[in-house]
């Protein structure tokens, strides 16, 4: 299913962060917004990537890979206790 | 844990430990499935103000408020959104949308590293003894980040995230998942960004042994652990009609069995399905095992589980025989009805007789608690198992630890089999799993963190792992239960931990984070997987020749290709941390085919954190008809002795 949408974290290269953006939060907000009308963060991370993560379609998933400095958008994955 | 601390040789040596004020400030955060605060394991007596660098908090949700807190259990936050956005909204009358263990697992882990003193603990009269964690002083966060789906990794990277704003210095994670690149792996990547802050990262090595490369979280700046077994067992013998007796173990406590013998059956006669020796749930016909002593196979299912398969049926109790799969492991489970674990060749004999005697009978008998059991440790069946299926120039697993039948702290939210129809409740659980190793190693590194505040997170793992231990007292090797044969460092890495002696090594490898840069240039990764990893552009000097087999490791791995070069060079730096002397290098090998060489083969130590470098060159003489072999490296100054395993192998 094209819609069926997943969760994805994103890794952005913050020294790429365009002058324009006062915050580097803002900056990932417009890099989703620019795939995707409706979808969400989940998360922000400061200190483990600089990046988040969120719901996508597969579609947007690779185009969100394609903009401008996006390192890595990567399926989440499910981890389980040992 | 009641055992542990003696087994290890805390109790013993409580002088040498560090004093209780500094290993109060060291801060342990566990990743896992929450906490139950109630738990007299958190108990803050003696405990002075929380850590002045604590920035963490106790968050508020399902019964769980911030009153939950102490001066011990000094933050609790929980990580759901992640979950909440793959599954939908957590129902709220399951599971607890607040920092709650509702499962007991992270109650477990987190008193286990840390845990107050209780005495007079048990599980139903079982492990009996003054319960306490690894580093008894060491406060707690506890960070819930597994639900009853699972644990997402949008949800462990926030947690993460959050511990170290927090301020942590050590993370347990007894989770896992699969094997991903390190640049994909979020366990990895915040593992990383930790270990540039000081946090000591310790994860478990996975459950899938015996099966050669199984490890889960393999990157080299994080510590992996296995398990081994305690001195300690639970036997509960089955004797049958045949007058035979086999030993098994089992923490069952409740109604006993007939003093008569009962009669006894094999759960695949007692089924239509296929699978019916297994003992799934809706297998077993009631009227062809009810009143019976039912045998039923290892695998698959829970083993707990299988008991209440036998229970609901009418059964009168249970045989779990372990399979191939398994061998000779015991591990001991809190059954709902009378029943024992068996091994593999004492199931294969039972069997014989089920299939052999017309009117077969047994009856199972409770023994209660058994110490001193020897030969102890002994490597874990279900620990995973090396080599690194990532980087097999890293050798892993670092280090073992008890993960075999370990009492700690439960959740007063489930019983002790976690089955939703066990409606009894217990303070204390035993349970198995390298899920409960990596806790011992993450309370031991804070008793080192203690002792040696400015330390980094690579030099406490190299004192963990040069100090560790790869026999028994009489010098023979470490045992593997899954082969009832010398265990080898694929299954134990540098040995079992010795935490006195690690906090006096002598010497120890260092790492810092532009090594681990290094290591992944050496991988050649390119900058873009390099900036997700390490959150910064880092470029590799295409002028200099990066490799694998220099990263300050405190172990070995050696790999020859075959047909090609023969001669493979090591390098490594030494940095002292204790007083001046003269270290003096032993090498062994296995193989006479394979020898070593170190250059040079003695450092002298004039001062402190004084560093010395060495090369070690392997040489494979001939074409080796082994694929893997192992060896030893040791410096030592006749007071400390500073070991390295040693894994060959040909690719």
């Amino acid at each position: 299913d094209a819609h069926q949408r997943s969760t994805y974290i994103v890794h952005m290269a913050k020294s790429e962060m365009p002058a324009s953006f006062e915050h580097h939060s803002h900056w990932y907000d417009s890099s989703l917004k620019s795939v995707s009308d409706t979808a969400e963060m989940i998360y922000t991370y400061d200190n483990v990537i600089h990046g988040f993560s969120t719901r996508l379609t597969a579609e947007e998933a690779l185009l969100l890979g394609s903009q401008p400095g996006i390192l890595s958008v990567l399926p989440e994955l499910t981890y389980e206790l040992h | 844990t009641t055992r542990t601390p003696e087994f290890l040789g805390l109790e013993k040596s409580e002088s040498m430990s560090p004093e209780a004020n500094l290993a109060s400030e060291v801060v342990i955060g566990v990743l896992d499935t929450g906490v139950w605060p109630e738990s007299k394991s958190f108990d803050d007596s003696g405990l002075g103000p929380v850590p002045s660098s604590w920035k963490g908090a106790c968050e508020t949700g399902t019964n769980f408020t911030s009153s939950n807190c102490n001066r011990k259990l000094i933050g609790a936050r929980y990580f759901s959104k992640g979950y909440e956005a793959a599954l939908g909204p957590i129902d709220e009358s399951k599971e607890s949308k607040s920092p709650r263990d509702d499962d007991g697992h992270g109650t477990h882990t987190s008193t286990t590293a840390a845990g107050s003193l209780v005495g007079e603990a048990s599980l139903f009269g079982y492990a009996p003894g003054t319960a306490r964690g690894m580093a008894t002083h060491a406060r707690v966060a506890a960070y819930k980040v597994c639900w009853v789906g699972g644990c997402f990794s949008s949800d462990i990277l926030a947690a993460m995230d959050k511990a170290i704003d927090d301020n942590v210095n050590v993370l347990s994670m007894s989770l896992g998942g699969g094997m991903p690149d390190y640049f994909k792996d979020s366990v990895a990547i915040g593992a990383f960004s930790a270990m540039e802050k000081g946090i000591l990262v310790s994860c478990s090595a996975g459950n899938a042994g015996p099966t050669p490369s199984s490890l889960s979280n393999l990157a080299p700046w994080i510590t992996t652990v296995g398990a081994g077994t305690l001195d300690r067992d639970f036997p509960a013998y089955v004797s049958l009609g045949n007058g035979k007796n086999y030993s098994g173990v089992s923490l069952y406590r409740g109604n006993s069995l007939p003093e008569t013998l009962t009669p006894f059956i094999y759960a695949g006669n007692a089924s239509n399905s296929t699978s019916g020796n297994l003992c799934m749930m809706g297998t077993l016909a009631p009227e062809k095992v009810a009143g019976k002593i039912v045998l039923c196979d290892r695998g698959v299912n829970a083993r707990v589980q299988k008991g209440a398969v036998v229970k609901e049926a009418g059964g009168a109790g249970m045989v779990l025989a372990n399979t191939a799969a398994n061998g000779e492991e015991l591990v001991a489970d809190a059954h709902l009805l009378p029943a024992t674990s068996v091994g593999e060749r004492s199931g294969n004999a039972i069997k014989n007789y089920l299939f052999s005697d017309p009117k077969p009978t047994v009856t199972i008998l409770f023994e209660g608690t058994k110490i001193g059991v020897q030969p102890s440790p002994v490597i874990a069946a279900f620990s995973s198992r090396g080599p690194n299926s990532i980087t097999p120039e890293i050798l892993k697993p670092d280090i073992i630890a008890p993960g075999v039948n370990i009492l700690a702290g439960w959740s007063g939210g489930v019983g002790p089999t976690g089955l939703s129809i066990d409606t009894r409740r217990v303070a204390f659980n035993i349970i198995s799993g390298t899920s409960m190793s990596c806790p011992h190693v993450s309370g031991l590194a804070a008793l080192v963190k203690a002792a040696h505040l400015d330390w980094s997170p690579a030099a406490i793992r190299s004192a963990l792992m040069t100090t560790a231990y790869t026999a028994y007292k009489k010098g023979e090797s470490l045992l593997d239960v899954a082969t009832g044969k010398p265990a080898t460092p694929y299954d134990y890495g540098a040995g079992h931990v010795n935490p006195i002696a690690a906090l006096n090594p002598g010497l120890v490898y260092d790492l810092a984070a532009e090594d681990y840069l290094n290591f992944v240039c050496a991988l050649n990764y390119t900058e873009s997987q390099i900036n997700s990893l390490a959150r910064r552009k880092f470029t590799c000097d295409t002028s200099k020749k990066y490799s694998l087999n220099d990263l300050n490791y405190p172990s070995f791995s050696v790999v020859f290709s075959s047909g090609r070069s023969s001669v493979v060079k090591h390098t490594r730096t030494l940095t002292n941390v204790g007083s001046p002397g003269t270290y003096k290098v032993s090498a062994t090998s296995e193989n006479p085919s394979v020898k070593i060489s170190v250059e040079p083969d003695s450092l002298n130590f004039s001062e402190t954190n004084e560093k010395k470098a060495y090369a070690v060159t392997f040489t494979a003489t001939g074409s080796s008809s082994i694929m893997d072999s192992f060896g030893r490296l040791e410096w030592t100054d006749g007071k400390h002795t500073v070991a390295s395993p040693i894994a060959i192998t040909w690719s």
